[in-house]
């Protein structure tokens, strides 16, 4: 991590994420909602950014939604 | 392993704020473990820079499967200000590299985009109410400027990743490219008793003078959203001044003798309550401090002198002593090079290392790498400020006791490789090679 942060606890044990089932998603009772452009604008790029091996740096300042990729055909 | 699916974010503030500012809460906590994962903050600040350490957590294996660890993180900021000054006028940089360095920024969980963008050679801002400015002072008025929409774009783009935006239009010195497009703005300079056709400082003893800066900094404060504005106020000439005849008849009617010190202050003491008039704080450098002009109790003084008048840390004393707040920037100016991994002084540098009392230390309120623009443009601006300037990024956020060169260097390493992965053009550290340079050729 860069920078550290204040306080960390972490192990090895580890959980998979699947690129194409996964979502930032909002806590119904958070204070921010969707159509908070910070925050749906940030769910795009980190989206984006988590899980392409060449994420594009779109210069887009209108928040957009993010796709997921496709899931990848199986190979023969 | 288990499969997690979802981040869920719970911002606890009810307004998704509008702008960030300096008193912008940017804590987060993030959990994920077994039950949740799960990022919590007060406001979306806090969510923004929790949703970076998240995706800095997400690592990905030799096959390609993506993976999280069970990690338990509370995290804030150790100082609100955690800057990054450009120049943007000795080298004209253009948008898209702006937009750039501002992603990076956000990848470092800096806060605020210090855009030194008109100076001496050139002036690129597009006033709309002095056009001539820019038709006359820019490199070129066509390609080299920044039109109204560059810097809503700026301030949009910078707002969405939690970004303030601090512009610095410097006076009364470093002003010479607004001479041709504002005719009397500068002081002619003498040589003998004849003007010599050059031109100095902004002229502080017309009135018009005045009327132009009122006028001016009307538009600044309502193009530019931040409550702060940078004034400048570094490197006066007085050469010039103490040539003009004019100039010297005022001083005497004034009673200044020959300080010319005393007529700086006089100017930039009107220059602030213009600005201050519009509801505007301000910050200076350090000089305006140095040199006794009278400043409002909530000026923040920004040190950028390593040795002169006095060491930066006896600056920042004296400074806090007199309570105001102030910014460090002496130790981190990037423009300058030295062989080998020279991010490691700027990354032990220990901004609250001066003799004085907590008060004065809490007056401290961060800092700003820096990078003049002599050497740099667009060319060359992306690994000569990345990761250096990340070492910086970390003084400012993380503990005072995260100083070990070797875990810095092992984690800093690590986190320029994922820079290229994510386009950044970082310069390396050391010997070494990151799996990305293989993936993106």
């Amino acid at each position: 991590l860069w920078p550290w942060p204040q306080y960390i606890q972490t192990t090895d044990f580890h959980y998979t994420i699947s690129p194409h089932r996964f979502r930032f998603k909002y806590h119904v009772q958070s204070g921010a909602q969707p159509g908070c452009s910070v925050l749906d604008e940030a769910f795009r790029r980190y989206g984006e950014l988590l899980f392409s091996s060449r994420p594009e740096r779109q210069h887009q300042s209108v928040a957009g939604e993010w796709d997921p990729p496709e899931p990848a055909r199986k190979s023969k | 392993a288990m499969e997690k699916n979802s981040l869920t974010l719970f911002v606890v503030s009810r307004s998704c704020e509008r702008l960030p500012t300096l008193k912008s809460l940017e804590n987060y906590t993030l959990t994920i473990n077994d039950e949740q994962s799960f990022l919590l903050a007060d406001t979306v600040w806090g969510a923004l820079r929790g949703l970076e350490t998240f995706s800095q957590l997400v690592w990905r294996g030799s096959e390609g499967t993506y993976f999280i660890n069970k990690t338990e993180i509370e995290d804030y900021p150790r100082f609100p200000h955690r800057g990054l000054l450009l120049d943007t006028s000795r080298h004209y940089l253009p948008l898209p590299t702006i937009l750039d360095t501002l992603d990076v920024m956000a990848f470092n969980k800096l806060n605020v985009f210090h855009w030194h963008l008109v100076d001496d050679p050139s002036f690129p801002y597009e006033s709309f109410t002095f056009p001539e400015l820019t038709r006359k002072g820019s490199f070129n008025p066509v390609t080299h400027v920044y039109t109204a929409q560059d810097i809503k774009e700026v301030i949009e783009y910078a707002r969405l990743r939690g970004i303030r935006v601090l512009a610095e239009f410097d006076t009364p010195g470093h002003t010479l490219s607004w001479g041709p497009g504002a005719p009397g703005l500068l002081t002619p300079c003498y040589s003998g008793s004849h003007p010599s056709g050059n031109y100095g400082p902004v002229n502080p003893i017309l009135n018009s003078t005045y009327e132009f800066m009122n006028t001016f900094f009307l538009e600044i404060s309502s193009v530019f959203p931040d409550f702060y504005i940078h004034l400048g106020g570094d490197e006066v000439d007085f050469t010039c001044w103490k040539s003009n005849p004019s100039i010297q008849a005022f001083m005497k009617k004034k009673g200044f003798g020959s300080d010319f010190k005393q007529l700086e202050s006089f100017y930039i003491q009107i220059l602030l309550d213009i600005v201050a008039a519009y509801g505007k704080g301000y910050v200076v450098w350090q000089e305006v401090f140095d040199n006794k002009v009278k400043i409002r109790p909530n000026t923040i003084v920004q040190v950028w002198r390593e040795e002169s008048p006095v060491p930066y840390l006896k600056e920042l004393k004296l400074i806090t002593k007199a309570g105001f707040r102030a910014l460090l920037s002496a130790p981190w100016y990037l423009n300058r090079i030295t062989y080998g991994p020279d991010w490691q002084d700027a990354y032990l540098v220990e901004p609250l290392e001066f003799e004085g009392t907590q008060e004065q230390k809490s007056l401290v309120i961060g800092g700003e790498a820096c990078m003049w623009g002599e050497y740099v443009d667009s060319t060359n601006l992306e690994p000569r400020l990345w990761p250096r300037a990340g070492a910086i990024a970390e003084r400012l956020w993380s503990s005072q006791t995260v100083t070990d060169l070797d875990f810095a260097f092992s984690r800093l390493s690590d986190f320029r490789c994922e820079l290229l992965r994510r386009g950044v053009q970082a310069q390396p550290l050391g010997v070494g090679y990151c799996e990305q340079e293989f993936e993106q050729s």
